[in-house]
């Protein structure tokens, strides 16, 4: 039961955009 | 076989073989017969002609050619020289001379050790020592004053009137002859890349030569054979001499050393510094331990010393994103993957860490771990934990299951 990687597009990049990576 | 090395390929100390230094090699007289030409002497008639070339030419037994200085007044004291310029750093064992005239009253034997700018004293001969030289004669060597020239008044006499001798050994009486390895000044007094010798004062006679009769009483200096017996300088690292692309005198170098006498390390072998070569230890000049991720490195004094003398090599400019003084781990950001040898240039991978689940970029060296945020796993911190759920959060981007 491997947890699938972390969804990027589901982040709320509101308050940290400088955070935010290329994706 | 090289001599430089043992039957097991060890390094071991090597000299080139012991010759004659002057052999063929160009001599400057300060005066020369035969310009003008005289009754027994004319330059420019190869039967009568006596140049310097004759210095340091083959003779063979009984065929002597000799070297002869202008013909001077008989009471003038007429200072000569001849230098010989040795293309190359030399140890020098001894200086000899035999003479087809009278051997002078007083001789000066002088060396050169940087290509004749400055010149030290090697020795004089004269029956007056104090008076001409202002040295005393037969004083002793001590090893408080190896590298004093001595003045004896031996080997000047006026007899025999032709082949008389004067032979000078640069270690005759030297307490440190033995002990060479371990003096580097009596290693220094053997070095020399010229010599020159000054004829100071003839015997007061007239020559027995006709030559005084028709061209007046008057005295020459003549040399058959000026030789410099020694060995090429290369510091135990090379047994042979040969010429370079300009035709000059080198040393053909091992041991990992470079230089015209061996006198330095080759580049990327700066582990130790470099030293001569001794009867019991090569100190051959070792490469540095950068694991093929450097070509450059520098000598480190301070680390040799605590290496217990050992080792002082740093490497310069790691590649392949290693560091370190020996190119031995990763850099930051990297860590090593162990399924490598250090030396495989993708020996450091990169550590990737994930740019929301990890808490920074830089992971554990050897495991790649890298810094979770709570409730992230992973060893880039990519996925969520058991019992976590992604949130919408980058700062906690993985909570608790409710």
């Amino acid at each position: 039961d491997v947890m699938p990687t972390l969804d990027m597009t589901l982040f709320d990049w509101t308050d940290y955009e400088d955070m935010k990576p290329e994706i | 076989p090289d001599p430089c090395y043992d039957e097991h390929g060890l390094p071991r100390r090597c000299v080139p073989e012991f010759v004659n230094a002057a052999f063929n090699k160009e001599v400057q007289a300060s005066s020369t017969c035969g310009r003008p030409a005289t009754r027994h002497c004319d330059a420019t008639d190869p039967r009568k002609s006596h140049p310097a070339s004759y210095l340091t030419d083959l003779n063979t037994a009984g065929n002597m050619t000799c070297w002869r200085s202008e013909t001077f007044p008989r009471h003038s004291s007429q200072n000569v020289s001849l230098t010989l310029s040795l293309g190359k750093k030399f140890e020098v064992t001894y200086v000899s001379l035999q003479f087809c005239s009278p051997r002078p009253e007083s001789v000066a034997i002088f060396k050169s050790m940087d290509y004749g700018k400055s010149w030290v004293p090697y020795q004089y001969y004269s029956s007056q020592c104090r008076k001409v030289y202002g040295r005393p004669s037969r004083a002793s060597v001590t090893k408080q004053n190896e590298q004093e020239a001595l003045c004896t008044d031996g080997q000047t006499e006026l007899y025999p009137l032709t082949g008389g001798l004067i032979a000078f050994s640069t270690l005759d009486g030297r307490p440190s002859a033995q002990d060479l390895d371990n003096s580097p000044v009596l290693q220094d007094w053997l070095t020399a890349t010229d010599i020159r010798v000054f004829f100071s004062r003839p015997h007061l006679l007239g020559n027995k030569d006709s030559e005084a009769s028709d061209e007046g009483p008057g005295f020459f200096y003549s040399v058959g054979e000026f030789q410099v017996g020694g060995r090429c300088k290369c510091n135990g690292h090379a047994s042979r001499c040969g010429k370079d692309k300009e035709g000059r005198l080198i040393c053909d170098c091992k041991h990992n050393t470079e230089g015209p006498e061996c006198d330095r390390c080759k580049p990327f072998h700066y582990d130790r510094p470099w030293q001569r070569a001794t009867a019991r230890e090569a100190n051959e000049c070792m490469a540095c331990t950068c694991n093929l991720h450097a070509r450059r490195c520098r000598f480190n004094m301070e680390l040799y010393k605590l290496s217990g003398r050992k080792s002082g090599g740093v490497c310069l400019n790691c590649r392949h994103n290693t560091a370190g003084r020996h190119c031995h781990y990763c850099k930051e950001g990297f860590y090593r993957d162990v399924s490598r040898a250090i030396t495989d240039r993708r020996v450091c991978k990169a550590c990737d860490c994930h740019p929301v689940g990890a808490a920074g970029k830089t992971c554990n060296q050897t495991t790649g771990q890298c810094p979770c945020k709570d409730g992230v796993t992973g060893l880039t911190c990519n996925r969520c934990a058991k019992g976590y759920q992604q949130s919408r959060s980058p700062i906690a981007p993985c909570i608790k299951i409710p």
